[in-house]
């Protein structure tokens, strides 16, 4: 063997590999432009108090990061992406995995005195084990039914109290709820919510209220701003959507509706969710961003008891999320692929949004089998969909939206009790 | 990868002097969490 290496006379090739690399930049470079084109500009759908439009600055990104999302733009990322997940389903010898597995949680710091399966012989490759779940009572949900759980192990990266419709980022560097979570329109339901006791004359007034809500304002913090105004889209006069890409509406049975049910305080009644009180309670949107490193565990939970009305895919980028490019590049959230459940809690509104990245791929929902993130079949139909919608002279939505049906027609959605594990992040 | 709450909750009323939530509200929704700061599935992040 010496003797051979010796003697084997070395010759240096062009790698192949790189065209092809070359080329899935192009594409993906010509692919994003292409989307950009059809993608509808906010500013012709925001409608100002007096109702003439409203002028608003598109979220896009600018100042000295703009080359570096340009530049980002151009890398294959969801094409590396599905290779790293490929990659990490192939399966490990034997032998090698107690040992690698160890390694791993060595260097990104898993306790695996917390994993479920003692023996890691049993996971066959990295995705499984990144996908692992917890032995059980490890993870104790607080006792206070009035507080709002993390649904995830990791690091808070940005909270607070969302201001005339935009969340800050970093300081100074705002984006909006429209560019975040799409164009929302606002039901009944998620118009500031009436609690206490029933009664005949606050069910009327709420009623009118919910009425009215396409054209009143809310008043949060002080400050006057519209919920269509914050969730505005291309809705039509009759409440319906005037665009929607792809309907991939699923119907799912939600195990927990009872539970569920009685913590939005629903009578087995026909009492509508928002049934009426006596007090008017004041209400204001909050946010939190959590950011997942590779050693967390990868599911996540539901954080409160609440109907998951419906979700929507944007196809997006993979961006790498870590917390430096978050503090650094303004926006990042509403260009990665996200799956956005949209939906209703005790309080009112509810959205929660998992955030694809580079190296976890994709976003698995476990009450949505139809959904498929980092696809390149969804990638494709996005395309097309905005290619169709251009056609037609409408604006494109950039999302696929599904709607849920729920086992009793009462919550109309998908009921989920408070730490209810909903689905989580998957390699590749 | 990331998660993004956003939710609606009561807000409070205003708080004289400071107090409540930090914003200058007592009542309502109060953070439980600092940035920066670590959690766990389960833990309470805020609380009505």
């Amino acid at each position: 063997l010496n003797a051979a290496l010796k003697r084997t006379k070395i010759e240096w090739k062009p790698i192949p590999v790189a065209v092809g690399i070359g080329f899935l930049g192009a594409y993906q470079f010509y692919r994003i432009q292409r989307r950009e084109q059809h993608t509808q500009p906010e500013s012709d759908t925001a409608i100002g108090k007096d109702g003439a439009p409203k002028k608003r600055e598109r979220i896009r990104p600018s100042g000295p990061w703009f080359v570096q999302v340009q530049i980002m733009s151009t890398l294959p990322l969801k094409a590396a992406s599905r290779i790293w997940g490929r990659f990490n389903e192939l399966t490990i010898p034997y032998y090698l995995r107690v040992p690698g597995f160890k390694l791993y949680a060595f260097i990104f710091g898993v306790n695996l005195d917390e994993v479920a399966e003692p023996d890691l012989h049993t996971f066959p490759n990295l995705a499984a084990f990144f996908y692992r779940t917890l032995k059980p009572g490890v993870r104790p949900l607080d006792p206070d039914h009035n507080a709002v759980l993390s649904p995830a192990d990791g690091k808070v990266i940005q909270f607070g109290l969302i201001d005339n419709g935009e969340i800050e980022q970093i300081k100074g560097v705002t984006y909006s709820l429209d560019a975040l979570l799409g164009s929302v329109k606002p039901s009944k339901r998620a118009q500031p919510t009436i609690q206490g006791t029933p009664s005949s004359t606050a069910t009327k007034a709420h009623e009118e209220a919910a009425v009215r809500a396409d054209e009143e304002f809310a008043n949060i913090n002080g400050i006057s701003y519209t919920l269509p105004n914050l969730f505005s889209g291309p809705w039509s006069k009759d409440g319906t959507p005037s665009e929607m890409p792809t309907d991939q509406s699923t119907t799912s049975t939600a195990s927990s509706e009872a539970e569920v049910r009685a913590d939005l305080a629903l009578s087995s009644t026909s009492r509508p969710w928002w049934a009426p009180a006596s007090t008017q309670t004041a209400t204001a949107l909050y946010y939190c961003v959590i950011y997942l490193a590779p050693g967390d565990y990868h599911r996540f939970h539901s954080p409160v008891s609440w109907v998951v009305e419906s979700r929507r895919h944007f196809a997006g980028e993979l961006y790498s999320v870590s917390p430096y490019l978050q503090r650094t590049l303004p926006g990042l959230f509403t260009l990665n692929e996200r799956v956005v459940l949209l939906g209703r809690w005790r309080w009112g509104f509810f959205s929660y949004t998992p955030v694809g990245a580079t190296n976890v791929g994709s976003i698995k929902i476990n009450f949505d089998r139809e959904l498929r993130t980092n696809s390149l079949t969804t990638d494709t139909a996005a395309d097309r969909a905005a290619e169709e919608a251009s056609t037609r002279g409408e604006p494109y939505s950039g999302f696929a939206e599904a709607t849920y049906e729920g086992a009793s027609a009462v919550l109309g959605g998908h009921a989920l009790k408070r730490g209810e594990e909903m689905g989580g992040f998957q390699l590749g | 990868s990331t998660v993004v709450l956003v939710f609606e909750a009561p807000q409070g009323e205003r708080a004289v002097g400071g107090g409540g939530d930090g914003m200058g509200r007592k009542g309502g929704f109060r953070w439980n969490v600092e940035i920066g700061r670590r959690v766990r599935v389960g833990e309470a992040l805020g609380v009505v």
